[in-house]
């Protein structure tokens, strides 16, 4: 890929 | 209030020179068992996670809990004011609207005195979920560096591949290709020489380099490296 994937998803909000 | 003394000002340069070219603002949240930055890159690619614990200030106080908004590139412009030996003194008062930094040379007769004024962040703090890694691969930071930037010579893209007794780093673009490959090593003198691969399964995944080479940045910090991968999960560095 030439642009990453966001890995905001992965993380939960605390 | 908080009152952080480091005897080496080179600790925080390294540490702001490797988090300045993904984070603009972010907060130091500070509390009595250290500082703890975690923030992502305006493009919510990358999450940077740092904690400094309190042993590592001599002294170190923090009365209660605060939030300091910090602008990376002021913080990493004021960080090279410091001579790498100085003693370095950072503090912010009760309701601080900025953060007061003292450099002291080692013979005490040069003390240079800023202060950076504090941003209001709006930052979510993130729960970072325990993750069993496919692959865990522990090599030397300075080599990793290099891979990384050895092989953005071909490529925007690493594809990094673990399988039992070896790692391999595979770049391909219009130009041509390239790989280096860095097989475990046992018998080595020095810790941060060893290099090791653990396997649950083989992996093989891409990444941009442009991240990658950001991240090394903080291999002054530490002589080793481990990268952990898994499938559709975020790589850990």
């Amino acid at each position: 890929p030439a642009g990453q994937r966001s890995i905001a998803a992965f993380f939960t909000k605390k | 209030m908080l009152e952080a003394r480091l005897p080496s000002a080179v600790t925080l340069k390294k540490i702001i020179d490797a988090v300045k070219e993904l984070v603009q603002d972010a907060n130091f949240d500070c509390n009595d068992s250290g500082i703890a930055l975690q923030a992502m890159d305006s493009s919510h690619v990358a999450l940077v996670a740092l904690l400094m614990r309190a042993e590592g200030f001599d002294p170190y106080r923090c009365d209660r809990n605060i939030a300091l908004g910090i602008n990376f590139a002021t913080l990493a412009k004021v960080m090279k004011c410091a001579g790498n030996d100085d003693n370095l003194t950072i503090k912010a008062g009760e309701d601080a609207d900025v953060l007061s930094l003292m450099f002291e040379s080692t013979n005490s007769d040069r003390i240079s005195e800023f202060d950076i004024k504090l941003m209001d962040v709006d930052a979510d703090h993130l729960g970072i979920p325990e993750t069993d890694y496919s692959a865990t691969i522990k090599m030397p930071s300075a080599e990793f560096q290099r891979i990384c930037r050895d092989l953005s010579v071909m490529s925007e893209t690493v594809t990094i591949e673990a399988v039992k007794d070896a790692v391999k780093f595979i770049a391909s673009g219009d130009t041509g290709s390239g790989s280096i490959t860095v097989k475990p090593n046992q018998a080595v003198d020095k810790k941060d020489m060893e290099v090791t691969v653990t396997l649950q399964e083989p992996v093989k995944l891409a990444f941009s380099l442009k991240y990658l080479n950001h991240f090394a940045k903080a291999s002054t910090l530490a002589g080793s490296v481990t990268l952990s991968l898994s499938d559709d999960v975020p790589l850990m560095i």
